[in-house]
């Protein structure tokens, strides 16, 4: 009846809604007390009116952790769409958080929620960007790291959507392997 | 089917006017 009212402004679905997490480094508490939900959205929009209003990544204080994941799944091993999958891992140096990070770690969130990897988007469970005093990590987890077509096509596009030049190698490692490790190296189960 | 977005487009509402 009202024609004054506007035509209503549908905000555009995502395929999933996601959760954003962070966690503090502080060392008194566990792990599992160091983490916080955000929030979750379900929209581009809301998606931006988050980014739009939350501290870069750079900035954030070393021993800091963003970690993005589809609703439902926590950012930690322990979960059991994480416990059998891994992770493509991609490590800069100190200059790095100046000049690239901020823009890696758009550039991984816009591929997980644009569901950029084809039929293999529903093996992404999430990602995560370490700040660390000794050099900052993006990591973008899978589900099933025995899923070798779906885990190399998604390492690829990742690759290629970062803008990585052929001759920079980035490796996936299973979680069980990582948890598992008795020192600093992981092997890498594929590489692209 | 699955809602697939390419960066431009969700690049082009970075900075839309919130909505009510």
């Amino acid at each position: 009846q009202d024609m004054s009212m506007p035509t209503r402004y549908m905000k555009h679905p995502l395929q999933s809604r996601w959760a954003l997490w962070f966690y503090k480094n502080v060392k008194s508490k566990t792990w599992h007390a160091n983490v916080r939900l955000i929030t979750k959205f379900d929209t581009v929009e809301d998606f931006w009116a988050l980014y739009n209003n939350i501290q870069i990544a750079s900035k954030l204080m070393s021993g800091c952790d963003y970690s993005l994941f589809r609703d439902g799944i926590e950012p930690m091993w322990e979960d059991y769409r994480n416990k059998c999958g891994g992770r493509w891992l991609i490590t800069f140096s100190k200059q790095q958080r100046h000049t690239e990070l901020d823009r890696f770690w758009l550039e991984t969130l816009l591929c997980l929620i644009g569901e950029s990897f084809g039929d293999y988007s529903d093996d992404v469970c999430g990602a995560v960007i370490n700040i660390r005093a000794k050099g900052d990590k993006i990591a973008l987890w899978t589900t099933h790291a025995e899923n070798r077509d779906a885990v190399l096509h998604i390492g690829r596009t990742l690759k290629e959507r970062l803008g990585l030049p052929a001759k920079i190698v980035i490796g996936y490692q299973a979680h069980a392997d990582t948890a598992t490790k008795s020192g600093s190296i992981v092997n890498n189960k594929f590489v692209v | 089917g699955k809602k697939q977005y390419d960066r431009e487009f969700l690049l082009g509402f970075q900075f839309m006017p919130a909505c009510i």
